[in-house]
This record gives structure tokens, C-alpha cells and sequence, in this order.
């Protein structure tokens, strides 16, 4: 079973600024 | 045929040919007749003058045209003749034929520095004694276990009135050692420079009390040879004139300057050594896989391999890393579809930014290091039996 790459829109940044990767 | 590798390419020791290291140099002459000129000798007449060139240039033998010295009436009698060789020479011999009656003594000496410091290789004379402070040189060579400057008998005049001085660098060096192999002996013979100090005129003999001599002396004299090969360690079969008129050896072995007397930058995997007729001792080029253009060497790690390699590679570029620039550096892994000389040998990781737990992967195999629940050689998708969650601490979850 091949699943999707994980989608980066999907995840919720609020509590995790600092970890937020630059694009 | 290449003297420097055999038929199968392999280096192997070789060395200039014999050579007059003298011929076409400048010779120096503390005294030279015709300045001011005289009824015998006019240095600003090229018909009558005697200059110095001519001692080393290739003149025919049948009639000789001499250098002289000025006329010599009162001490000091010494008269120096220099040449400077231009580079390092290993001598075979030194000769220098008189026009004239040739002087009751003599002494010969070599600068390994290029007239910086001089050291006698020897003398002549038939008082070694008075003039020299030495005893006369033994039948068999030196007592010493190494080569020394012994006083040997002056010169014969020849029924033409001339003579030779002749020295082999043999008659001060005791039988038995071998160039190859003996540090003292090749230091004995090594010569940049070579210079004959004319001590004391023939006529001394008749010189009065004050040292003035009762009839005008001068030195005249013509071919100075002087025999040798053109110093290259081993490491090179002939030597040119460099871009700036400079003698220098053709260096091979990676050896490289004047006398190939150290390693190329890049060849530095074993210390540079001379090169023997067994063994040529070439210098080895690092094993960088073609990633680095810089090395140096490590006595530590030389050792340690038993002697066989001790380069480490510098500045590895195209991602590589380590001595020999053979693995990826980190962030990196090895792409095994291309050779370790590839310019792209190395891959970036590019491990997910949510997914993976950080930014190195396994630099064989390329895997990053996944979250709990993440899958993937760069950790980009949720492993079956995951869902993608909309945490990026736990971006994936186990599927309720």
C-alpha cells in the first residue's frame, strides 16, 4: 500500500512557530 | 625509451649524464692581466687579452688561448678561480690544465650553497705541511670512515711547461661506499659551486725573505672541467633551463624543484626519498577519488599502515568526506548506481522537514530518521496502518 506524501497545508502551525520549516 | 620507467610504465631510478658542469659558465678570477694593459696582455684588446671566459669555453685544445693572472710581485701570492655551476651537481671529477708552470700549491674547494660557505675537497701541494697544516694524503685513501679533503702532491710541469691539476672526488673518499647508499658520500660530492684557490706561485721556491718573488709570476692556465651530473636524486634523466634561465632537473617520480628533491603538493601519500638503482622510491599521489586536489602527509597515519600510506586528503569537495575523500559527508549518502569518483557520488538526504527526526541520514543506504508512524527513505508518508495528523510534532497517527 503506497500512501500519500504527507501534505505540509494540512499541518497546524499555531502552537509550533518556531519548528515551522522555512519554504 | 623513457630512462625514468621501465617498458610496463613502472618509475624506476635514473640520472643525467656526465657532463661538464663547467663549460659556457662564468668563471670568476680574483686577478685577471691586461687592466692596465701591458707590452704581454691587454684586456681591452680581444687579440691580446686573457680573460677569465676562457677557461671554460669550448675551445680547441691544439692552441690553447689561456686565461691569466696579473703579474704577482709581492704577498699575497693567492690567485681564486670560482665557478659558480649554476645548481647542484654531483662531481665526478674537477681538472685544470696550466699554460704555464703550474703552482706548488693549490687547494680546491665546493660551496653546497651557492657561495655562501665553501669547504675544501682538496689540496696540492709538495710541502702539505708548511702550507696546509696536513699531512700528505695515504696511498690507501683516508683513515676515516667517510670521505675528507686529503693533500695530495702539486702538480707535475710537463716537458711543455705546463701542467694538470686533477682531482676524482674517489681520492678523498675511502673505498667501498656506495652512492646510493651512503648520506656521507653523496653530501662529499654535492656542489653548487667549485673554486681553486692558487696559493703559491712555483717560483716561490726563489721568493726572498719579504715575500717578494724575484721575478714576475703569473698563473695562466686553460680548460677548467669540471665532471659531474646534474643532481637530480634519482628522479630525473636530464636537466633544462627553466622559463627563467635557471638549470633545473626534468623531475618525474612526482617529484618536483631544482634538485627533485621533494614531492609535488599533490604527491605527499609517503615521504619523498631518493632514488636508488633498486628502487625508485617515487613519490605517490594521495587517494582522493579524484574529489580533492590538495593533500598533505601524516607521519602518524604512515606508521600506522605499516608504512604504505599516509596522505590525507584536504578540502574534499562534491559532498565528500574523510582521508581519501571515500565517504559522504554529512547530510549526504552514497548513491550506489554511480562510482565513488562520480561528481555526484554524493546525495543530499533530503529528509522530510515534518516527517523525519532529523537531518542526517544513513550515509550507506540513504534512510532518515522517521517519526513514530512515518515511512519512507526521506520519511515523507504516514506507514500503513498511520493517517496524517495535523500535529508536526506527530504527524502521523495510528488510523481510529
Amino acid at each position: 500500500e503506497v500512501m500519500p506524501t504527507l501534505d505540509m497545508a494540512l499541518f497546524d502551525w499555531t502552537d509550533y512557530e518556531d519548528l515551522k520549516p522555512e519554504v | 625509451a623513457d630512462p625514468c620507467h621501465d617498458e610496463g610504465g613502472a618509475p624506476r631510478g635514473c640520472v643525467p649524464g656526465l657532463v661538464n658542469a663547467a663549460l659556457g659558465r662564468e668563471v670568476l678570477a680574483s686577478s685577471t692581466c691586461g687592466r692596465p694593459a701591458n707590452r704581454a696582455c691587454d684586456a681591452s684588446d680581444p687579440r691580446r687579452a686573457h680573460p677569465a671566459t676562457l677557461l671554460t669555453s669550448a675551445g680547441g685544445t691544439a692552441s690553447p688561448l689561456c686565461w691569466r693572472s696579473d703579474l704577482l710581485q709581492r704577498a699575497p701570492l693567492n690567485v681564486t678561480l670560482t665557478v659558480p655551476l649554476g645548481k647542484a651537481f654531483e662531481l665526478v671529477f674537477v681538472s685544470l690544465r696550466f699554460c704555464s708552470t703550474p703552482p706548488a700549491s693549490a687547494a680546491l674547494l665546493k660551496s653546497q650553497d651557492h657561495g655562501r660557505s665553501w669547504t675544501p675537497l682538496g689540496f696540492f701541494s709538495s710541502h702539505c705541511g708548511l702550507d696546509y697544516g696536513r699531512l700528505p694524503a695515504p696511498a690507501d685513501g683516508p683513515a676515516g670512515p667517510g670521505p675528507e679533503a686529503l693533500c695530495f702532491p702539486a702538480p707535475q710541469t710537463h716537458p711543455d711547461g705546463g701542467g694538470l691539476l686533477a682531482f676524482s672526488v674517489q681520492d678523498g673518499s675511502p673505498p667501498g661506499l656506495d652512492l646510493d647508499n651512503s648520506p656521507v658520500l653523496q653530501d662529499w660530492v654535492t656542489a653548487t659551486d667549485i673554486r681553486i684557490l692558487l696559493t703559491r706561485p712555483a717560483m716561490l721556491e726563489d721568493a726572498r725573505d719579504d715575500g717578494e718573488v724575484t721575478v714576475p709570476y703569473s698563473y695562466s692556465a686553460t680548460e677548467l672541467q669540471v665532471g659531474g651530473r646534474c643532481k637530480c636524486n634519482g628522479h630525473a634523466s636530464r636537466c633544462l633551463l627553466d622559463t627563467q634561465g635557471h638549470l633545473t632537473c626534468d623531475c618525474r617520480h612526482g617529484t618536483e624543484g631544482p634538485d627533485c628533491s621533494r614531492c609535488k603538493p599533490f604527491y605527499c601519500d609517503r615521504p619523498w626519498q631518493r632514488a636508488t638503482a633498486q628502487e625508485a622510491h617515487a613519490c605517490l599521489a594521495c587517494s582522493c577519488n579524484g574529489h580533492a586536489r590538495r593533500c598533505r602527509f601524516n607521519m602518524e597515519l604512515y606508521r600506522l599502515s605499516g608504512r604504505r600510506s599516509g596522505g590525507v586528503c584536504l578540502n574534499c569537495r562534491h559532498n565528500t568526506a574523510g582521508r581519501h575523500c571515500h565517504y559522504c559527508r554529512e547530510g549526504f549518502y552514497r548513491d550506489p548506481g554511480r562510482a565513488l569518483s562520480d561528481r555526484r557520488a554524493c546525495r543530499a538526504c533530503d529528509c522530510h522537514p515534518v516527517g523525519a527526526a532529523g537531518k542526517t541520514c544513513n550515509q550507506t543506504t540513504g534512510q532518515c530518521p522517521c517519526k513514530d508512524g512515518v515511512t519512507g527513505l526521506t520519511c515523507n508518508r504516514c506507514a500503513p496502518g498511520f493517517q496524517q495528523s495535523r500535529s508536526p510534532v506527530a504527524p502521523c497517527v495510528k488510523t481510529p
